[in-house]
């Protein structure tokens, strides 16, 4: 599932593929890597205006709700630290 | 650097961007 | 859980961050912004050596993934493109 190289590639990847610029580029400036953000905007060649959300980000805010149940996989969750609502979600 | 910024030193000297969920992943990012 | 602001945030949340940045780095070189990925490397201060993996990457990789299921929310998918294996998805 993860690991597809956009063989048989779905509607959506063509607009993923652009708010993922988009949301990498709003999780830069949140860390603080302003530099880096306006290079990587000058390396994509991308012209559109950007509204960015507040801090964290939709890239970092999903990001870490998917690593705490990536966590919390009952294969995992011995190793991994991961929230007790992330267990209970990957239990239910 | 902002609260949400990565840690300065990650705790492994070589990191490895590797699929987590190819089945050796933990072997192979620590 | 998804709009989180970085409160309460959970045991693995260090972890998400050191792995998102990451990733993020991979994907940077993965679309050709190789300035904007030594740049990032340099901001957030990690001289460590990066091993990648094959392109697209990980976060490309998950994104797709995760975007199509986003889109093909109930109620986002009048709006938004999206595969019929994630409509089964989240109707299941």
């Amino acid at each position: 599932m993860y690991g597809k190289t956009g063989k048989g590639s779905v509607p959506s990847d063509g607009q993923a593929r652009e708010k993922l610029a988009l949301y990498v580029y709003e999780y830069l400036l949140h860390v603080g890597a302003q530099k880096s953000a306006q290079t990587f905007l000058s390396e994509i060649r991308w012209e559109k205006n950007i509204t960015v959300g507040e801090p964290p980000g939709f890239l970092h805010s999903w990001w870490c709700v998917f690593w705490d149940l990536y966590c919390a996989a009952p294969d995992r969750r011995e190793a991994c630290e991961h929230s007790s609502e992330a267990k209970v979600f990957q239990d239910y | 650097l902002s609260e949400y910024a990565p840690p300065p030193n990650p705790n492994a000297d070589h990191l490895v961007a590797a699929n987590p969920f190819d089945d050796n992943y933990s072997a192979i990012s620590y």
